[in-house]
């Protein structure tokens, strides 16, 4: 464990609690895709199904215990609990648009060929891409709340500081995952744009506003 | 080799 790699699990805890108080203290969900929350709630389970086989440490059981928990309540809040409020006529994006490559991909490229480490290796490609409904939802809608845009960027951060967490333990421990990396770039370059206005217009007390 | 019982990180 590297400052890196802290600062990213906790980036990424402050963004799942961020979204899920929003949902909760404005009783309204509006501005958020459930499409992309259904992709993250598909990657968590599968990738911590290995909470079933291995034990890392009880940071470990407990981070990912976190993150399935709350992913399956965002889910259930947007689509039980406050449906009148999901904006689905917006949410258009085709899941299964990014749920087939993902798999078939997963199945070609990944470190050994078992359900364990196909599902890991899937959930790892799904994450990088499962923020485009979310971003998709954005760019159709023009705007977002202001907390919505803390919400991705601190969602954002975490993969960028793995990213640096990375590097570290390339340098430092000679450790490196190739397929995690290449993954991480990708999900983290899809949010450059987004971190641009975020930087030049959130962060100036302006809405998030694309231009017409 | 990375497998799945090495994947320490979330």
């Amino acid at each position: 464990m590297n400052i890196f790699r802290l600062l990213g699990d906790l980036s990424h805890l402050l963004a799942i609690i961020i979204l899920l108080l929003k949902i909760w203290k404005t009783r309204s969900c509006a501005g958020i895709s459930g499409k992309s929350q259904i992709l993250f709630s598909i990657v968590y389970t599968a990738r911590y199904l290995d909470l079933l086989t291995t034990f890392i440490s009880a940071y470990n059981t407990v981070m990912k215990l976190v993150f399935i928990v709350a992913s399956y309540a965002t889910v259930y809040l947007m689509y039980v609990r406050f449906k009148a409020t999901y904006d689905h006529n917006h949410d258009t994006f085709r899941i299964e648009f990014l749920l087939v490559p993902c798999l078939v991909l997963a199945f070609l490229i990944n470190h050994e060929f078992t359900v364990m480490e196909i599902l890991w290796t899937f959930s790892i490609y799904l994450e990088s891409v499962a923020i485009l409904p979310q971003l998709f939802l954005v760019s159709k809608t023009g705007e977002a709340e202001s907390i919505t845009s803390h919400y991705l960027f601190a969602l954002g951060s975490y993969r960028a500081l793995y990213l640096l967490n990375w590097v570290y333990r390339y340098v430092v421990e000679s450790h490196y995952e190739l397929i995690a990396i290449v993954a991480g770039v990708v999900q983290t370059v899809l949010y450059c744009d987004f971190f641009y206005l975020y930087i030049t217009k959130v962060l100036k007390g302006k809405k998030l506003q694309l231009p017409a | 080799e990375t497998l799945a019982e090495d994947h320490d990180e979330l």
